[in-house]
Formats: structure tokens, sequence, C-alpha cells
């Protein structure tokens, strides 16, 4: 089958507790 | 409303592309700066669709830092504008409508056969190439949750300090003051600071306003219903609450002005097709309630007709509101003890729970039905005034 698309790859994303740590730590760190 | 949208040069194919370091300039003019006024008249959700049609490129290009970094401050952009905007329901309801578009987006145009079934061939163009997002999906629906708790505890902070006095203090029935119980005419325990009093139909007003709002942004119907189910439960409880607790409100005549408010709620509910949202129905202890005050209180058989019509009171809060039950006049005879002991003796069967109180606080779960837009992302047009300029159709 010619028309089928190849497989997508996977994003690995953080939680959003997670993203939230991130951003946290981010802020903390810039002056 | 006017919906601006146009159709586009043939080749835009609908992606949207920009240089790296202008996210932070697309973040701020489309998220965190971003007014949702400015945007009527204009596709709903329109930030979402901008959003996908720049995810969409980044994934044509098969570049997942960029993708990741978008979706990253896309979400914290969000985060940051709603804990800004805490107690303002305009922009907490906008951005429960772009994060629900965008989380829809992501599954309509994700190549899962399960969410294209309502496409058109060329939406089957526009979906994603190389990524899947499932992932970036968990985390727009856990941050939709979050938005739909703000949202609702900013409306009910507004209906709130309504409640009491529109549901059982205010008196719109005529002369129905008259036959108030003896003694308490006039109470307004609750008003201690100038009038703080409201009727029903500022709660109408508040509640056509919020509808209004939410509508207009392109929220998804199956959510409003659910909004209007929690705000509909809210007002039951603390109006029951307030009931259970207050001996001048447990009248017949507060009984026959709680039930004429509650038929105008549902009349609301009906004129603004709400009326499926299981609003009513959560506001059944009431209903029951206001029955209980105008319902006779004497004979075997009056214990018989309370006992089968109130199956959404627990035993408990039936016999408190018979215990406080103020008569009318003199005339009125108070509810007997013994009344009262035949209600328990046939209720005793019952395995009811052991609160008198509900819990206003209570939540219901929150459902987001995948809901597909019928719009092509070619045929979005992006108004001068968002300042997207360095924006690339493609």
């Amino acid at each position: 089958n010619t028309l089928r698309p190849r497989p997508r790859v996977l994003l690995k994303a953080p939680t959003l507790a997670e993203m939230e740590e991130m951003n946290t730590s981010e802020e903390e760190e810039s002056p | 409303r006017q919906v601006t949208v146009q159709r586009k040069e043939k080749d835009f194919q609908g992606m949207l592309e920009y240089h790296k370091e202008d996210e932070a300039l697309l973040i701020r003019n489309l998220v965190t700066e971003l007014k949702p006024q400015t945007l009527a008249g204009t596709v709903p959700c329109l930030p979402a669709y901008v959003l996908y049609m720049c995810i969409r490129h980044a994934d044509y290009v098969n570049d997942d830092l960029k993708v990741h970094s978008l979706l990253t401050s896309t979400i914290n952009g969000i985060k940051k504008v709603l804990k800004k905007h805490n107690e303002d329901f305009e922009m907490t309801s906008f951005w429960l409508s772009n994060t629900c578009r965008l989380l829809h987006c992501l599954k309509q145009y994700s190549g899962d056969e399960g969410f294209m079934t309502q496409n058109t061939p060329k939406q089957n163009e526009h979906c994603l190439k190389n990524f899947d997002l499932t992932e970036y999906r968990q985390v727009l629906s856990d941050l939709s949750i979050q938005i739909y708790q703000q949202l609702i505890k900013i409306a009910e902070g507004v209906l709130q300090p309504m409640i009491v006095s529109a549901m059982l203090e205010n008196e719109s029935i005529q002369g129905l003051s008259g036959v108030k119980p003896t003694g308490y005419r006039k109470r307004s325990s609750s008003m201690v600071d100038g009038d703080n009093s409201y009727c029903l139909e500022a709660v109408i007003r508040q509640m056509t306003s919020f509808h209004t709002v939410m509508r207009d942004q392109g929220l998804d119907p199956e959510i409003i219903l659910q909004v209007f189910k929690q705000l509909f439960y809210m007002i039951n409880a603390v109006t029951l609450n307030n009931l259970l607790l207050r001996k001048d409100v447990c009248s017949w005549s507060t009984g026959m002005q709680l039930r004429y408010n509650i038929s105008q709620l549902e009349e609301w509910l009906r004129g603004r097709n709400l009326h499926q949202s299981g609003a009513v129905q959560t506001m059944e202890p009431l209903i029951q309630a206001a029955q209980l005050l105008q319902l006779k209180k004497k004979t075997p058989e009056d214990a018989e007709a309370i006992c089968s019509l109130c199956t959404s009171l627990s035993t408990q809060q039936i016999v408190k509101i018979l215990n406080l039950y103020t008569p009318l006049n003199e005339f009125e005879e108070r509810v007997t003890v013994a009344f009262i002991r035949t209600i328990q003796a046939q209720l005793q069967e019952r395995n009811d729970p052991q609160q008198l109180l509900l819990d206003s606080k209570h939540m219901f779960p929150v459902l987001f039905p995948f809901n597909p837009s019928s719009l092509t992302m070619d045929s979005i047009h992006i108004p001068a005034y968002l300042n997207l300029e360095f924006l690339s159709e493609v």
C-alpha cells in the first residue's frame, strides 16, 4: 500500500508538573 | 458573530513558518499579552489554529526540537496568563476554549484514523507527517482540567454571595410577605453591612453573561453544559444548607417562593438550550425540600406522601426541616413529635449518608469529548493587529 504513511516518531513530553518545575528552576536561574 | 474567514491563495498549505528566535515573540503576542476582546469578529479559537499551523510546519520540516520548544512555551505561556488573570472569567474561558481546540487539532490531524472520520480530504492533507504528539495531548488534557477548575472557581466566587438572598430571602411573588411566619418578617441576617441583597434576576443575568462569553469564544458545547451542571449543583447545595440551618426560612411561604425560583432557573436553562446538562437533576434535593415545606404534615397518610416524595433528601435532612418548620400563624400547628417519629420509623430501612449538610465544594469530574472542527487550515486569516507578520504562510 503505497499511500500508507510511515510511522510517526513519538515525541516524549514531560508531565505538566515536571514542566512547571523546569520552568520555575529556569526562572530562578535567570537574574 | 461575523466570522472573518477568507480563502487564501491556492498555494497556501495551511502551515506557518517562523525563525526559532521569534518563538518568544510569537508566545508573547499570541498568548501572554493577547486580549480576548481584540479577537471579536475573528474565527473562534484563532490562537489554537495559529499554534497548530506552526506546529505543523515544524513537523513538516522534521524539526523535533522546534516542536518540543513551541509546545512547552505555549503551555507555560498559557499557565502564566491564567495565573495572572486568576479572577478573570473571560480570560480563563478564552484559554479553556483555545487549549481544548489545540487538543482537538492534535487529535484531528494526528493521522490516527479514529480521529479522522469526519475530516474532508483537504483536512487529511493537513495531518502531521513525522511526529506522534500523544504525550503532549495528555499534557494539554491535564492543563484543560486545571483551567476548567479555575473557571468554575471564578464563577462560583461570583455567584455564591448572591445565592442565599436570591433563592431564600427575596420575595418576588406578590403578597407572599403577608404570609411570612410571625416574628420573622423582614429578617435579613446575612445583610449586616449595607444592602447585600440580590434578586433571582441578578443571578440569572450573571449566568447569562457567563454563557454568552463561553458560547462566543467557541468553548465546546459539552463543556458549557458541564459548567452549568456544576454551578446549579452549587446553587442547590448552598441554598439547601442554609435552609437546614435557618428556622426563619423553613416555612410554607419560603417553600412556595423557592419552588417558583427553581422554575425560573429551569426556564432559563430551557431558553438557553442547556436543559440536557443534568443541571436540574442536581437541584432535586432542593426541589424536594421546597415541596416538603408545602406538604401537609399531620396524618399518617401525609407521612407516607412525604416519605415517597423525598427520595433525594436523607432522613436526617427531612427530620431537620420538619423540626425547624415554622407555622405561618397561630392557626397553623407545629409539626408534632409523633408525626416526626412516624417519618423516622418509615425511613429507618434507608441507608442514608450521615452528614446533614451537602458538600458545596464537591466537583463533578469533567470530560472533554473530541470535537473536530470543520474549518480547513488554509482558510484561516490572521488579522494584522495580532502583530504576527513574522509568520510566513507555507
